[in-house]
């Protein structure tokens, strides 16, 4: 549900971390290690989202961005681990 | 590398209007062979006509065949390159679907077992020849992307490419498939042989031939939901998987032969029916733990004792620490190794220590002390509770008693992780967190076993040492694993037997 227009634009909760690990834009090992993620990393994963996608990369869950994370697509990462 | 990740992939990048854009990626497996089969596991589909969804991925198949040199035979057999399955939810690769929206499908690079298979979320509404702007998902479209990863073409960020990871028309039957995608596809076939001695009107011999005859459509039913039927309906999603459901990952066929080879899957389809005494319909023997069953009514007919196995060279059954003591299991045996041995003693036999296992039991799992100061045993599809050496009362338990699937034929590894003292339980492609306090495991898994990158799947054993570090045990090596960057410490495994049986 924050996907769909809901906290701030440098909100990376969960669904937004899911996503960035899940299509290899953030390494996934953190899931069992639960380690934190400095925001600097979290903004690069989205950049590199962002980029793939031909958006802005602005490191920012702007409109666009989440618009793009609604998107269907394919399950495979995009890119490799 | 595991399916999806590249081993040494290869990309095309060029500067698009500025913007470095990433082109095609060919992701280093490719089929050595010229003529890939494909086959539909789902031949019959409460909501989908599968004439009509088969027709659709011969069309999508074909045009990657009208744009490089490979051609697609479909089959209707579990030995086929590309098995196309729509299931929902767990499906048995590790790899969940998330219902209508958002994941559609996904499919594994080209290589044997689940390689270039493709699975397409069934909980979608697919479109097979609606005309575009129906409401769904065409299944061309995601089709002939999924076909992409099947023969070895990883995303592009080319908005028009096939290969695009975000769903999109990517072709109107036009002549030509996108520039992006066309490079990407002949990088690794080549293109498209010209092929001579025939009408020059036609485009070419057809590339996709079906040796089965197209089953008339049954009548479409509105969608219902799928029952499952399995033994105990737990709710844990993967309770539902179909006990025909040919990525059960662990339905295995009992075995007597010895081999270690790991044949290629063999499902058989759910409406065909099977060769008498196959009671499963998979195969998938493991390479190092390969259950032998006897079953003896009488001692007399007692198999001989196996032989000792060789300590300096042999993999193990299981390794862990018990009140702090190093334990090593094979076969009916077991070594206690003490810290200032200098060499192995004799084993000892498991059952002279560990009053209660089965009479014709061959061999352990795996072993481990839970924070209990409980020794947990895992025997094939049940566990024992040993308070020192006999087992509690009312043992052994089923594996489903833990929330196990009941898919699981055994438990490769059990592992107090040095990380966060959690209990983990691998098997085959997947792994489970334990909670010791629920006596269950936990939601949000299973997960692949890519996650504890560089020790591959099953596994034959893992445990904490006195050290506070982990390893990872397969065949005769073990890896130790860097907790925090979650990967073992080398590619190649550590040689076993000078390290832990002292040899």
């Amino acid at each position: 549900d924050k996907l769909n227009g809901g906290g701030s634009s440098w909100d990376y909760d969960d669904s937004v971390q899911n996503y960035l690990m899940e299509f290899g834009y953030l390494p996934k090992s953190n899931i069992e290690t639960g380690n934190l993620r400095t925001m600097d990393q979290l903004s690069e994963a989205v950049k590199s989202l962002q980029a793939f996608a031909n958006l802005e990369p602005t490191g920012k869950i702007d409109g666009e961005t989440r618009e793009l994370l609604r998107r269907p697509r394919c399950g495979a990462p995009d890119l490799a681990g | 590398s595991n399916d999806f990740l590249a081993s040494n992939s290869l990309s095309g990048r060029y500067r698009n209007g500025g913007r470095r854009q990433r082109r095609f990626v060919i992701q280093g497996q490719k089929w050595d062979h010229h003529t890939v089969t494909w086959s539909l596991v789902n031949q019959s589909m409460t909501d989908l006509d599968a004439g009509q969804v088969r027709r659709v991925l011969h069309e999508a198949l074909d045009l990657w065949a009208q744009n490089a040199n490979i051609s697609f035979r479909e089959v209707y057999s579990s030995q086929a390159d590309i098995q196309v399955l729509f299931a929902r939810q767990f499906h048995g690769d590790g790899y969940r679907f998330d219902g209508p929206g958002k994941i559609l499908a996904h499919a594994f690079y080209p290589g044997s077992g689940i390689g270039g298979d493709a699975h397409f979320d069934e909980e979608e509404t697919w479109l097979l020849n609606e005309p575009l702007g129906t409401d769904g998902t065409r299944l061309f479209d995601v089709a002939v992307h999924e076909f992409g990863h099947s023969l070895g073409l990883g995303h592009s960020s080319v908005k028009e490419a096939i290969m695009f990871p975000w769903h999109h028309v990517s072709y109107r039957g036009k002549d030509s498939i996108p520039e992006d995608d066309r490079h990407g596809i002949q990088g690794i076939y080549g293109p498209k042989k010209k092929t001579y001695g025939h009408n020059p009107e036609r485009h070419t011999t057809p590339t996709t031939t079906t040796t089965t005859t197209t089953t008339p459509p049954p009548p479409r039913r509105p969608p219902t939901h799928r029952y499952y039927p399995s033994k105990n309906q737990t709710g844990h999603p993967w309770q539902g998987l179909h006990p025909n459901n040919p990525y059960n990952p662990y339905k295995t066929t009992p075995t007597s032969t010895t081999t270690t080879e790991i044949p290629r899957r063999r499902v058989y389809y759910p409406d065909k029916p099977r060769p008498v005494g196959t009671d499963h319909p998979q195969h998938i023997p493991t390479p190092t733990k390969v259950h032998h069953h006897h079953h003896h009514n009488h001692p007399a007919t007692r198999p001989p004792l196996p032989t000792r196995p060789n300590p300096c060279d042999t993999s193990y059954d299981a390794i862990t620490l018990i009140r702090n003591e190093l334990f090593i299991f094979k076969d009916r045996y077991l070594w206690r190794i003490f810290e200032n041995d200098l060499h192995h003693r004799p084993p000892a036999l498991i059952s002279d220590m560990f009053y209660g296992l089965p009479r014709d039991f061959e061999r352990i799992d795996s072993v481990y002390e839970n924070k209990h100061h409980k020794i947990v045993f895992f025997v094939g599809k049940q566990y024992y509770v040993f308070n020192s050496r006999h087992p509690e009362p009312g043992y052994p338990k089923p594996l489903t008693a833990l929330g196990l699937p009941e898919s699981i034929e055994r438990i490769d590894a059990a592992l107090v992780w040095s990380y966060n003292n959690r209990t983990y339980l691998y098997s085959g492609r997947l792994y489970w967190r334990f909670d010791e306090d629920a006596n269950h495991v936990e939601l949000d898994y299973p997960r692949d076993m890519s996650m504890w990158k560089g020790v591959g799947y099953n596994i034959d054993s893992a445990f904490q040492y006195r050290d506070g570090k982990t390893y990872f045990f397969k065949g005769k090596g073990y890896w130790r694993f860097n907790d925090l960057r979650m990967s073992v410490d080398q590619a190649d495994p550590h040689p076993s037997a000078p390290h832990w049986m002292k040899c």
